[in-house]
């Protein structure tokens, strides 16, 4: 969605 | 549970270890997580003698939880490299026992390391006046901007129509805790986060009188309900701006 980050932005995968 | 995350996630694991059941899932737009936690305690017995992920697509399981009684007993059973859950429902009375099996899903989910973060304000407040606030406003605007400061929280939007805002003080309640508004801050905080996911995430509020807001600047939201024994954690990605 536009202005909007991912959540995958802030915390990295496992 | 189900009935409070299904229409944010739709294929999940259930990841069941000596600790309990633990699911994560990102909702389809990558915007929010979901991540819930069932400690043993909330079972009577539970038996995990192998970890193992069992990949469940909620909308099946909501058919089969919707034959349950609102009272029954549910024991949910899956063997060492299980092809299907099977889930028994048995009355208060035990006059009447049913047994479903929903078959299960090989799901590659991407699973994210959330560290334990101090952040700049916690929030507690009644779910139901969270849940109020968030429809009220949504009906104005796409977002809304949380706003914290020592005086109180302030929850604002603006739209076509207009705009409004809600302020919340910190208010303590003696004879119900959950009925309490308390604001923890280390520095004020202002985010920007979509209505939809958040009115969506009240769902859960039927699982917990409070809820708790956690916020940074330019990091993830966390609401999270707390339960007897586990939590149901969203994680909200802010809105940036233009």
């Amino acid at each position: 969605p536009p202005g909007q980050r991912k959540i995958n932005f802030y915390y990295s995968q496992k | 549970v189900v009935e409070a995350i299904k229409d944010l996630v739709q294929d999940c694991n259930f990841d069941c270890n000596d600790d309990g059941i633990q699911l994560q899932a990102m909702d389809n737009s990558h915007v929010a997580l979901v991540s819930m936690k069932l400690s043993t305690g909330a079972f009577s017995p539970f038996r995990c003698d192998r970890n193992i992920a069992l990949g469940i697509n909620l909308n099946s399981l909501m058919k089969v939880l919707r034959a349950a009684g609102n009272d029954d007993i549910l024991t949910l059973k899956a063997e060492d490299q299980p092809d299907s859950l099977n889930l028994v429902f048995e009355s208060p009375g035990q006059d009447r026992m049913s047994e479903y099996d929903i078959k299960l899903m090989d799901i590659d989910q991407e699973h994210l390391g959330i560290p334990e973060t101090e952040y700049a304000a916690t929030i507690s407040l009644p779910s139901a006046e969270f849940q109020r606030i968030c429809r009220d406003l949504s009906a104005l605007s796409e977002s809304v901007s949380i706003e914290a400061s020592k005086d109180g929280v302030k929850f604002s939007c603006s739209g076509d129509i207009g705009n409004g805002s809600v302020t919340l003080r910190p208010h303590t309640n003696v004879e119900d805790e959950s009925k309490s508004t308390s604001i923890a801050l280390t520095e004020p905080v202002n985010l920007t986060f979509s209505l939809k996911y958040l009115v969506n995430f009240c769902k859960a509020s039927s699982l917990s009188g409070s809820v708790q807001l956690c916020l940074s600047n330019e990091v993830p939201l966390l609401v999270e309900f707390k339960m007897g024994a586990g939590y149901l954690r969203f994680y909200l990605a802010p809105k940036i701006g233009d």
